[in-house]
């Protein structure tokens, strides 16, 4: 379906530092100049990805899924959080200029918590491993200019030690946040250092108008057969402008096969 | 030539409005089917806004399948039986924690690992409470290959109230923490034809107050 919204998926152009090694704040980073992979403080990053995938990436630290080589990746348990909280940063320029429209910042994942920082502007995310962020942003762009943005990432609160007889989850606090329990090791997986502290999953820009589709619902139910069937939908219609509007709510269905469609 | 149906509405300035469109019935529908019982068909959805007197304001697009899933504890062998479009199904499953403890995880690689096990006669995986709520492209590779998918809630045995020393039964530490990740992963897979069955956590109840709730939000879904 043509569409003449823009959506941008931000995989590329990351950098991250170690935010101890930083002394600059977000709102710093994200009004001044663009970090330089020249310095030693700065390196290319993976987003989505954790902070050992970005740390493997500029190799700092040995494979870990190679021989022995997770003993030599530190721990968080034995360097602190402090070690694996880290700043990525980014920058974008929207390809078309919103006219009486909106733009959302979307995570679809952060582990554990965010502060998100675009050009001096900022909010504090939720905690939790498993939780969407999306931020209106359209008051805090430069339409014409480049847009920067920052986040810093903190490591889950309760990382937890590993006894050094292993054990499912190690000491088990993993278990008092929201988040994946096998970086603690699990029967036969090795213990993750950083327990997947990053932004790992996608992270995108997108246009809407005014109103915005939430999370439609689509479910399926069958008559006394399954010969008949009806398709309900149901979804949340946000209305981000201060104006009353009329919106047109329209719904296609076609076999994903193209030569091929219901009839009603 | 093909479903089309569109309406009307009006919102207020800075508000939410929850809207259902009235069903559309379909005659027919080619069913989808678990892996080596059947075809998986799948309808593209497409739904549009336009704002009067502004144009496009947003779109959604989904691939769909019709089917109907039940569960049930047969008290004869003390199992669960699943039941799909009508039809019992002898289940075969495989088990997964991570494609990778980095979390380098992709769509192709998605593809690949789920075809493994459709090429292997499995016809359901089991998420692991231990690891994550799999991504939608996971689901989305499952859509077509017919794994049925059993996600669990992050919650284990070991850490969950078992475990040496034993741990405690009562974490996460913030009950409304997880419930709130637990909406939100809902919403982000339940149009997934996959989805067969969402389950509390592994070898573990979560703690009665989030059990209790993740029992009665999901059935309001």
């Amino acid at each position: 379906m043509a569409t003449n919204l823009q959506s941008i998926i931000l995989n590329e152009g990351w950098v991250a530092a170690r935010a101890s090694d930083v002394q600059l704040r977000g709102q710093d980073l994200t009004t001044s100049q663009f970090p330089s992979l020249n310095s030693d403080l700065w390196m290319e990053a993976v987003v989505p990805g954790t902070v050992l995938t970005t740390l493997l990436k500029n190799d700092l630290v040995p494979d870990p899924f190679y021989g022995l080589n997770n003993l030599e990746v530190p721990d968080i348990a034995d360097v602190g959080r402090e070690y694996y909280t880290f700043w990525f940063c980014n920058r974008f320029k929207l390809p078309r200029v919103p006219q009486d429209g909106k733009v959302w910042l979307n995570f679809r994942a952060i582990n554990y918590q965010a502060e998100v920082f675009l050009n001096g502007f900022s909010v504090l995310l939720s905690k939790g491993m498993f939780l969407r962020h999306t931020i209106d942003i359209t008051d805090w762009l430069n339409v014409y200019e480049e847009n920067r943005l920052a986040v810093l990432v903190h490591p889950p609160d309760h990382p937890g030690r590993i006894p050094p007889e292993g054990g499912q989850g190690g000491d088990h606090d993993i278990a008092k946040d929201v988040a994946a329990q096998y970086v603690e090791g699990w029967d036969w997986i090795c213990s993750i250092g950083d327990r997947n502290t990053g932004i790992w999953d996608v992270v995108s820009i997108q246009q809407t108008g005014p109103v915005r589709l939430v999370d439609p619902h689509l479910v399926a139910t069958f008559h006394n057969s399954y010969t008949q069937a009806d398709l309900w939908m149901t979804t949340e219609l946000f209305n981000a402008c201060s104006t009353r509007v009329t919106v047109t709510v329209t719904l296609n269905v076609s076999l994903d096969d193209a030569s091929e469609f219901c009839i009603v | 030539d093909h479903v089309h149906t569109s309406e009307d509405i009006v919102l207020e300035g800075n508000s939410t409005k929850l809207y259902s469109i009235p069903p559309l019935p379909f005659q027919s529908p080619a069913l989808w089917w678990p892996n080596g019982l059947g075809d998986q068909p799948l309808y593209k959805v497409d739904i549009t806004l336009d704002v009067r007197e502004y144009g496009e304001s947003d779109s959604w697009s989904h691939l769909f399948g019709f089917r109907h899933i039940d569960s049930y504890i047969d008290p004869s062998t003390n199992g669960r039986t699943f039941v799909v479009n009508g039809e019992p199904i002898f289940i075969r499953g495989g088990n997964w924690i991570v494609s990778d403890g980095l979390l380098r995880l992709s769509k192709d690689r998605y593809e690949t690992e789920v075809n493994f096990h459709a090429d292997m006669n499995l016809n359901m995986i089991r998420i692991w409470g231990g690891a994550l709520a799999e991504r939608p492209e996971f689901y989305t590779a499952c859509d077509k290959r017919g794994l049925l998918v059993w996600q669990e809630f992050w919650i284990t045995g070991d850490c969950n109230g078992r475990g040496i020393e034993p741990s405690d039964p009562n974490w996460p530490l913030d009950h409304d923490l997880f419930l709130t990740c637990a909406h939100d992963t809902v919403k982000l897979l339940r149009n997934h034809a996959s989805l067969a069955l969402w389950c509390g956590g592994n070898e573990q109840h979560p703690a009665a107050d989030i059990n209790e709730a993740l029992e009665k939000n999901l059935k309001i879904v």
